[in-house]
């Protein structure tokens, strides 16, 4: 589940 | 993080002090396209927009600032100090024809329909295509300076490392970012012509030349 995807690359 | 993550953004940083050296030395912006540069600029813009809000790590927050302010310092050198050395004529690709596009996709092609979602999404797919005014100008003149094609060859390799660290992302966490990976593939793929170039001229001690 990508829902609420957290960004942790730049 | 993992060793490829850290040396791809590694190689990103080295790009962009190569960049800035190569201006400050030369003093000089000749054979650099401001229309790439300014898209970064978009891309980081756009990308980073969630330091408002997040919290990953002072490792993830220093690089974003130093990515926005760097990629601003650059088109502050290339607008106003290095002016003069910047030939708008050879910088002709059309923007519009790669920043509507990837917006367009954003809309289509996201994991959220929300603003900062599309966002990230936007700056994700421009930054795939950004390179694409720089490698046009390079076409147009059939050549480049040196310490041009390091800064290109380290900016290729920083994305091209993204995809082993999304290859070791996907065993040991079982995580996919589609849209990246997609993204980044591409964006390493618009680079092999270049590469190949780099390696069997560059690195051989010849200047970069286009077959005319």
């Amino acid at each position: 589940d990508q829902g609420n995807a957290v960004h942790d690359e730049l | 993080m993992n060793i490829f993550r850290l040396l791809g953004d590694l190689a990103h940083l080295a790009s962009i002090f190569i960049l800035v050296h190569k201006m400050h030395t030369t003093r000089s912006c000749r054979g650099i396209s401001f229309k790439t540069q300014a898209l970064y600029v978009l891309v980081f813009l756009t990308r980073y927009i969630d330091l408002l809000y997040t919290w990953i790590s002072l490792y993830n927050f220093v690089m974003k600032v130093f990515f926005i302010s760097s990629s601003g310092y650059i088109l502050y050198l290339m607008k106003y100090r290095f002016r003069p050395t910047h030939d708008p004529s050879l910088d002709t690709f059309k923007v519009e024809y790669l920043v509507g596009p990837c917006f367009v996709l954003a809309l289509i092609f996201n994991y959220r329909f929300e603003v900062t979602e599309i966002l990230w999404t936007f700056s994700i797919y421009l930054e795939a295509v950004a390179i694409f005014p720089q490698l046009f100008m390079m076409q147009r003149t059939g050549e480049a300076e040196t310490i041009t094609t390091h800064y290109l060859a380290a900016l290729g390799a920083y994305r091209a490392l993204y995809i082993p660290n999304w290859i070791y992302r996907y065993f040991t966490e079982g995580t996919v970012d589609p849209i990246a990976v997609v993204a980044g593939i591409v964006q390493t793929g618009l680079y092999l012509d270049f590469f190949y170039v780099y390696v069997t001229k560059v690195l051989q001690g010849q200047k970069f030349e286009l077959p005319a």
